[in-house]
């Protein structure tokens, strides 16, 4: 599976 | 930051601060769901937990605190103010909300981007938060009139999932950004369940009627 999209969303 | 996200974190941020003034004005919670309300804290809270962790923009750690503190803020009205209390409507807003928390955390256990603690609960939030709304949209099934602030409440509720569904399309195909399967199907089902409340609520809006859903 894919790394971690990143969380600058809230 | 595009404008669908700004658009988006707007809209959510003003269905809170809608629901509040409604609640300190009117002094009732009258057809607004408290389960609907516990399942959101659970989600800020899971889902913000790297608050502490990670720093992205102030206008980030500004918007969390505002989404935790508020959805708190909203339970405490509904379940401890003398007054408020009173106007709740606890016969009717009777889904047993308890019972979507596990399968959602044990979906987050089997799919997921990676097996940590953040990410699970990240994955739990998001899931929780795609049905989070069923328990208000029954108690509006079962609310005879619905009053304008509460219509208006979940109409930007829904538009903010929508918004960021905009923002996660303009995200892929301007910025490149990965894949993000778990945040689109999740945001989907999210606005899929508003959809026939949309109908309903474009509707009245249109004829210029009084918000009603069909029992």
């Amino acid at each position: 599976c894919q790394s971690s999209p990143v969380k600058d969303e809230l | 930051m595009n404008i669908f996200r700004l658009a988006g974190d707007m809209s959510h941020l003003l269905s809170v601060i809608l629901l509040l003034l409604k609640i300190r004005t009117t002094k009732s919670c009258a057809g607004i769901s408290l389960k609907t309300q516990e399942l959101y804290v659970v989600v800020f809270l899971a889902r913000y937990l790297n608050l502490f962790t990670r720093y992205y923009s102030f206008y980030n750690t500004v918007m969390k605190l505002v989404f935790i503190a508020t959805s708190v803020c909203i339970v405490w009205y509904m379940r401890f103010h003398k007054v408020v209390k009173q106007t709740y409507n606890k016969d009717l807003d009777t889904f047993r909300h308890y019972v979507v928390i596990p399968p959602c955390f044990l979906l987050a256990l089997l799919v997921h981007h990676e097996f940590t603690v953040m990410e699970v609960l990240w994955t739990f939030s998001l899931y929780l938060e795609a049905v989070a709304i069923l328990p208000q949209l029954i108690l509006l099934q079962r609310t005879r009139n619905i009053d304008n602030l509460t219509g208006n409440y979940i109409f930007l509720l829904g538009a903010y999932r929508a918004l960021y569904l905009l923002n996660w399309i303009y995200r892929f195909f301007m910025e490149k950004a990965q894949a993000r399967w778990i945040s689109w199907i999740s945001g989907l089902v999210q606005t899929a369940l508003y959809a026939d409340f949309f109908y309903y609520y474009i509707k009245s809006w249109k004829n210029n009627e009084k918000l009603k859903l069909p029992a």
